[in-house]
C-alpha cells in the first residue's frame, strides 16, 4: 500500500520531469543498444567543475538553445539486395518518431547521423551515399522516384573504423512532429570503386568482399534531437 | 504587549542540512543511466526573532517574526525554504528505447532562506 501511496506523488514528480510515467528498465533495451560517447561526454561536462559557467539550457556542442538531446532510434528497416531504382544499391528505410517530444517542446536541432559499419577486406573503397524525403507512400509499380525528394547526395570514404555522415534535418523533422507528415528517408549506397561482380555483397546469399562486421548493423542512424522546454527553462539561472 | 524571546540554538536556525537521494531508494535505477543519485540537500531549522542577516529573510519574514514573538500562538514563524536551488543533467532510456540526456532546473537546495 506505501508503493500505492508513493505512486501518485511520483507521478506528479515525473510529469513535471517530463515523462509520462517510470521509462522501461534499461536492462529490456535491445541487445547491443548504448549510450552515445557524444552524449556520455555532455553528460560529464555537465558534472565538472567549469559546469557553473555555463547555460543548462544551451547545448554548446550545437551552438543551439535547448534543455533535451534526444538520440532517436532508426525504426526503419533495411532492404538488402536490389534498390527498386537502383540494382547495385543497398537500399534502407529511415525513420525517427518524432512524436516522443513533447508538443511544448521547441526544436532547435534535427541531425541525423549514419555510421557504416564495414570492415574492408581489400583497399580503401567508397561509397555514393544518396538520401531521400519520402513524400508520401507510393503504390507498387509506380514509379519510385516519384514519391521522394533528394536531400543528399555524396560519396564517403570507407577507412578501418566506423565513418559517419551528419546531416541537418532540422525543418523536416520538425514537420514530421505533426501526424500523418512522416513517411521516413529512405538512404541509397552504392560502392564506387568495385566492380559490379563485387558488388554482389549486397546481393543476400552472396560472398562479402565489403564484410559486415558481425554483431552490428551494416548502417546505423539516429536522429539527434536537440529541443527547448521553455516552462524548465527561465532565464537568468546559473547552473550548479 | 512585549516581544517573547524563544532560545534558539544555532543548530536550530535555518540552513541547507545534506540530503543524499539514491535513485535506487526511489526505484528509479533501472531507468536513470546517470547519475546514480546526488546531493539534492534541504531545508530545515527556525526563523527565530530577529532574524539575521545570515536568514536571508525578507521584509515580510522580518515583520513575521516580530509578530510572532508578540504572539507566538496567533503567528507562526517566518518558513525556511529554499532561495537558491541549481539543476542536474540527467541521461536515461525513455518509452521508445531512445536514450535522452535532460537538464532540469530547481533540484539542488543550495541556500535557505525565511520567508
Amino acid at each position: 500500500s506505501r508503493v500505492e501511496e508513493a505512486k501518485s506523488p511520483e507521478r506528479l514528480f515525473l510529469g513535471s520531469l517530463g515523462l509520462s510515467g517510470r521509462p522501461r528498465p534499461a536492462g529490456s533495451q535491445q541487445p547491443g543498444r548504448h549510450v552515445p560517447s557524444a552524449l556520455w561526454r555532455m553528460f560529464r561536462r555537465s558534472e565538472g567543475d567549469h559546469a557553473e559557467e555555463s547555460d543548462p539550457c544551451t547545448v554548446s556542442e550545437y551552438g543551439v538553445r535547448g534543455n533535451i538531446i534526444r538520440y532517436v532510434q532508426d525504426q526503419g528497416r533495411l532492404v538488402s539486395g536490389w534498390s527498386s531504382s537502383c540494382r547495385a544499391c543497398l537500399e534502407k528505410q529511415l525513420y525517427f518518431n518524432m512524436s516522443v517530444l513533447q508538443p511544448v517542446e521547441l526544436l532547435s536541432l534535427a541531425q541525423l547521423e549514419i555510421t557504416f559499419h564495414w570492415k574492408l577486406l581489400q583497399g580503401p573503397r567508397a561509397l555514393s551515399v544518396s538520401l531521400y524525403q519520402v513524400i508520401r507512400a507510393t503504390l507498387r509499380g509506380a514509379d519510385p522516384q516519384a514519391g521522394r525528394r533528394l536531400l543528399l547526395s555524396q560519396s564517403v570514404r570507407l577507412q578501418h573504423e566506423p565513418t559517419s555522415v551528419a546531416v541537418d534535418l532540422t525543418a523536416l523533422a520538425e514537420g514530421w512532429r505533426k501526424p500523418g507528415r512522416n513517411y521516413g528517408l529512405l538512404l541509397e549506397l552504392l560502392p564506387l570503386d568495385a566492380e559490379p561482380e563485387e558488388l554482389l555483397p549486397f546481393h543476400p546469399g552472396n560472398s562479402l568482399p565489403l564484410e559486415p562486421a558481425s554483431a552490428l548493423p551494416l548502417v546505423q542512424a539516429s536522429l539527434v534531437a536537440v529541443s527547448l522546454n521553455p516552462h524548465q527553462c527561465r532565464s537568468g539561472r546559473r547552473r550548479r | 504587549r512585549s516581544a517573547v524571546h524563544l532560545p534558539v540554538t544555532p543548530s536550530n536556525v535555518c540552513k541547507a542540512r545534506r540530503l543524499y537521494i539514491d535513485f535506487k531508494d526511489v526505484g528509479w535505477q533501472d531507468w536513470i543511466i546517470a547519475p546514480q543519485g546526488y546531493m539534492a540537500n534541504y531545508c530545515h531549522g527556525e526563523c527565530p526573532f530577529p532574524l539575521s542577516e545570515s536568514l536571508n529573510g525578507t521584509n515580510h519574514a522580518i515583520l513575521q517574526t516580530l509578530v510572532h514573538s508578540l504572539d507566538p500562538h496567533g503567528t507562526p514563524q517566518p518558513c525556511c525554504v529554499p532561495i537558491h536551488l541549481s539543476p542536474i543533467s540527467m541521461l536515461y532510456y525513455d518509452n521508445n528505447d531512445n536514450v535522452v540526456l535532460r537538464h532540469y532546473q530547481d533540484m539542488v537546495v543550495d541556500e535557505c532562506g525565511c520567508r
